[in-house]
């Protein structure tokens, strides 16, 4: 646990490395270093005015999109293995509890047992699941997805996608044509589009979440991981340059293992 | 000799003989910048600093480079050597031989397995997967499918008890003369005592050739607690990264190779099954240094 109290280089040093390992980056390290150093006078506790410095940059407000529309259509998209069909699991169960009913879009229809893997999801939640098998054009597994929940008038739809390189620009467009065949049911659709991220991710998740914004308009982050010892500390690069808040974290492969971002939370994990 | 007059003449030109730490003083802060920004864990990146500037500090200046670029050119030829200067191919001793499979949730385990098996095959092996993920919702059918294309058996035991399913393996492994098995475990956190216990548990039963740790590429500062952990626990033979069709920097790949100085044996450049090739570390240094 850190503690100090008062100001100086060692201090500062202290915390500047404290900051870089948890892979928050050297220029918003720099920036919050500059910060403390300002703020801070003779008596304040400078542990309590960087968990302020920190707090501020993640704190952003966003439009809770899924009270106000029926279907609410929520697109999970990341790069390979960051948790993206656990999470939509952990999600759909939490909104069967709430009393919702919940259509999976099997839209993975690239790796080996995606589709197997949402199918014991659903299984385990009491979500639907709309799938056309390996092979299939996922943006007609997500058109079909779309249409059936606007018919039998459910209230959530979450659509699994194949996990991509920001890299591959090919793979980069077909998360924009599912989202043009999403568009001829619902407009609006998505309302949602969620970047799953690995909390043990380095600088590189900054460039994911750059190319994946330009790509579908992400309007959250979803860190996941976070039950390990990696700090996720390159979100807040994340929020400060994209202005998208991280609405989850995950702590766990059970069903029950995701929680709502708080940012106090996160910041006293930080530093501790 | 003409050379020798022409390189004194030149230095007292430049004015700048001898390596010091002002005249470094850019190149070194570029380089740690450079670093830190591919991901290079922050104590490595101090300690590789260091152990640099104590080489090169009061070495004579070569006539073609500004002390600045001669600098750099150590660093990039310390990278080589740290990264691993030479490809490191598996050791597979034993009849059959045995390598087990390793790391954190999401890293490409399982791919690579099913890469390794294809890999192998082609070179002449006749080798046997073992699906020893029970938890993993839809991993043994994930292994199944993708050693399709390899043209490999799996051996999925009983499907419930990763200890029993590989005891069943190497009992399958004779009766099949197979000459190499390739065991995939379930993704877990360094921080899992019973999950990690588990693991040393399959290695004393099956006593591997190789225990190979597979690694994203994308990894950041927090790899080297993993990378130890693993190590310590288990003794690891090698290192897999995956993922560097990507474009992170892989300075995971310094800090891993400087805390363990286990090999990086493998590296994944994408999806498909032949997706799996030799590390080169020449190559590697140029991009983590950017
Ligand atoms: N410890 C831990 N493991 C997690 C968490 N979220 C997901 N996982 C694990 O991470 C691994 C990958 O999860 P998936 O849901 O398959 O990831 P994905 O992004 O859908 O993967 P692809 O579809 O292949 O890109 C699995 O072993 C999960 O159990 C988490 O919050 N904590
Ligand atoms: N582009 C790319 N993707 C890869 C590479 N290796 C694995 N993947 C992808 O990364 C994701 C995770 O791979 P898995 O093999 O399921 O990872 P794992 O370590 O077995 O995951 P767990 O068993 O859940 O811990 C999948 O989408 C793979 O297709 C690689 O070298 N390049
Ligand atoms: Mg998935
Ligand atoms: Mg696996």
């Amino acid at each position: 646990i850190l503690k100090f109290d008062k100001l100086n280089d060692d201090t500062l040093e202290e915390i500047e490395e404290l900051l870089i390992l948890s892979d928050m980056g050297i220029d918003t390290v720099e920036e919050v270093i500059s910060k403390l150093r300002e703020r801070c006078n003779g008596k304040d506790d400078p542990i309590e005015v960087l968990k302020e410095i920190l707090k501020e940059i993640l704190v952003i407000s966003y439009e809770d999109k899924e009270k106000n529309n029926k279907p609410y259509v929520l697109s999970i998209v990341g790069v390979n293995g960051t948790g993206k069909t656990t999470t939509i699991g952990k999600l759909s169960n939490k909104e069967v509890k709430e009393g919702k009913s919940v259509v999976l879009a099997a839209c993975d229809t690239f790796r080996a047992a995606a589709v197997d893997q949402l199918k014991i999801w659903s299984d385990r939640t009491g979500a639907s699941i709309i799938s056309q098998g390996q092979d299939a054009d996922p943006a007609a597994v997500a058109f079909d997805a779309v249409s059936h929940a606007k018919s039998k008038n459910k209230d959530v739809v979450i659509i699994d996608t194949a996990g991509r390189l920001h890299t591959k620009s090919n793979l980069m467009e077909e998360l924009k044509k599912i989202n043009r065949v999403i568009k001829k049911g619902i407009p609006e659709a998505p309302h949602d589009t969620w970047l799953v991220l690995d909390s043990t991710t380095g600088q590189n998740g900054l460039i994911q979440a750059k190319k994946f914004k330009e790509t579908v308009d992400l309007t959250g982050i979803i860190l996941t991981k976070l039950d390990g010892t990696a700090k996720g500390g390159i979100a807040f690069a994340i929020v400060k340059e994209l202005e998208i808040p991280v609405r989850y974290i995950g702590l766990g492969e059970g069903v029950d293992d995701l929680k709502e971002f708080n940012a106090e939370d996160f910041v006293n994990a930080l530093i501790s | 000799s003409i050379q020798n007059k022409l390189n004194r003449a030149f230095k007292v030109l430049s004015g700048k003989g001898r390596i010091s730490e002002n005249n470094v003083k850019d190149a070194v802060k570029q380089v740690k910048l450079s670093l830190l920004e591919a991901d290079v864990n922050y104590k490595v990146v101090k300690e590789f600093i260091n152990d640099i500037k104590t080489e090169v500090l009061g070495e004579k200046v070569l006539s073609s480079f500004s002390p600045d670029q001669q600098f750099i050119k150590i660093v990039n030829e310390e990278l080589i050597k740290i990264l691993g200067e030479k490809k490191v191919d598996l050791s597979l001793q034993n009849r059959p031989a045995k390598i087990m499979v390793v790391g954190l949730q999401g890293s490409g385990k399982t791919t690579s397995c099913a890469k390794l098996a294809y890999l192998l095959k082609k070179n002449g092996k006749n080798p046997l997967l073992v699906a020893a993920d029970v938890y993993r919702p839809a991993a043994i059918d994930q292994l199944i499918q993708i050693s399709k294309k390899a043209d490999v058996p799996v051996f999925t035991g009983d499907k419930k008890n990763p200890i029993k399913i590989v005891e069943g393996a190497l009992k399958e492994a004779v009766k099949n003369i197979n000459d190499v098995i390739i065991f995939d475990t379930a993704g877990r956190l360094h921080v899992d005592e019973k999950m990690m216990d588990e693991l040393k548990k399959i290695a004393k039963i099956t006593k591997p050739d190789e225990i190979l740790m597979v690694i994203d590429a994308m990894t950041g500062q927090d790899a080297v607690n993993s990378a130890k952990k693993f190590n310590e626990l288990l003794e690891l033979s090698g290192f897999i990264v995956t993922k560097l069709d990507g474009d992170a920097r892989g300075g995971v790949i310094l800090s891993i190779r400087y805390i363990t100085e286990k090999p990086v044996k493998f590296v994944g450049l994408s999806e498909k099954i032949d997706g799996l090739e030799a590390f080169y570390p020449d190559r590697m240094a140029g991009r983590i240094l950017g």
